[in-house]
């Protein structure tokens, strides 16, 4: 039997000429996220606390990509999502759709723990966190200035922004038919063999 | 997207991720982070979170194919997580985390950097962006 172990994530993908002082900014959240972590595992937290706290913790953050500093949809709003899974039993919970929800993680636990369901998403989502009595604030909470502008960058390119892809040659080879305008993640939606 | 992966001090996995999904996106789009199989998964030998493109990774079930060639191929931890970031993600960019029940850590990342901090009990820790 080994030891404890944990690693986290903010995102892949990253911006190649991110400022250096975000790049630090990043890196003291996730060692903090680290130490918080691996000081409950000292206390013999479970490994299903552990990674609800540090996820909370990172949702709690604007920094990255979730909970507050969400990114915007094509209508300036938040939707989130979330999920969590117990390897010790496989129980597991998710959600989706969620507008006033300020931890979604806690909501996916609640779901695998209080629900005869593994997944709510949108409207009923919503419902169960209030049945729930979690915390839930405004969309607006959720919104950031950087995103915003972030936003508008997507919307004058026309593309869904995630990455910073650098388009290879020749990958109009898979997509079927006439290049469409839209774009994601920086290439032709062609790219995605359509499901 | 974030997302934290956990084995305890009695091997017990678990995953999280949370996610805010794509900038510009179509209200009501699901991407893998709640999808249990693509975006998450955890069981008796390891946990996984995935990020990056969520279209890939659905099709390509990234984190329950982590747990899989471990399965089926045998692989360790590390080599189960290139096999899968290399193999499995067709022309999709993501990245991913992953811890074993026996105690290891390891990521994987196809695209140009991904943000993630691993440690062990034996003291090692490491944060990074860049490849």
């Amino acid at each position: 039997m080994g030891g404890w172990a944990i690693a986290v994530h903010g995102g892949a993908g990253v911006d190649p000429n991110l400022p250096p002082q975000r790049q630090e900014q990043a890196k003291q959240l996730l060692t903090r996220c680290l130490n918080l972590g691996i000081s409950s595992l000292r206390s013999n937290a479970s490994a299903l606390d552990v990674v609800e706290l540090v996820v909370r913790e990172l949702e709690t953050d604007p920094l990255f990509n979730s909970g507050r500093g969400s990114a915007l949809t094509e209508k300036g709003t938040v939707e989130m999502e979330a999920s969590i899974m117990d390897g010790s039993n496989r129980r597991c919970g998710a959600v989706s759709g969620l507008t006033t929800v300020k931890n979604p993680v806690s909501l996916a636990r609640l779901v695998m723990e209080k629900s005869p369901h593994s997944y709510l998403a949108f409207n009923g989502a919503e419902e169960f966190a209030r049945q729930q009595g979690v915390d839930v604030v405004e969309n607006e909470y959720f919104v950031t200035p950087e995103n915003v502008g972030m936003l508008k960058l997507a919307k004058e390119a026309n593309t869904i922004l995630f990455d910073y892809r650098i388009p290879t040659v020749g990958y109009d080879s898979c997509g079927a038919g006439a290049e469409s305008p839209l774009q994601m993640n920086g290439l032709p939606i062609s790219v995605y063999a359509p499901e | 997207t974030v997302g934290c992966v956990v084995v305890d001090k009695e091997g017990r996995c678990a995953a999280a991720t949370s996610t805010g999904g794509l900038m510009n996106k179509m209200s009501g789009r699901i991407g893998d982070s709640p999808l249990i199989g693509a975006g998450t998964y955890a069981c008796g030998v390891c946990g996984v979170s995935c990020t990056g493109e969520g279209e890939a990774i659905i099709r390509g079930t990234l984190a329950r194919e982590v747990a899989a060639v471990m399965e089926y191929k045998g692989l360790q931890l590390q080599e189960a997580v290139d096999f899968v970031i290399n193999h499995r993600l067709d022309e999709g960019k993501a990245g991913l985390i992953a811890v074993s029940n026996t105690g290891e850590v390891a990521y994987g990342f196809n695209c140009n950097a991904m943000f993630r901090g691993c440690a062990t009990e034996d003291g090692f820790m490491e944060v990074g962006i860049w490849d």
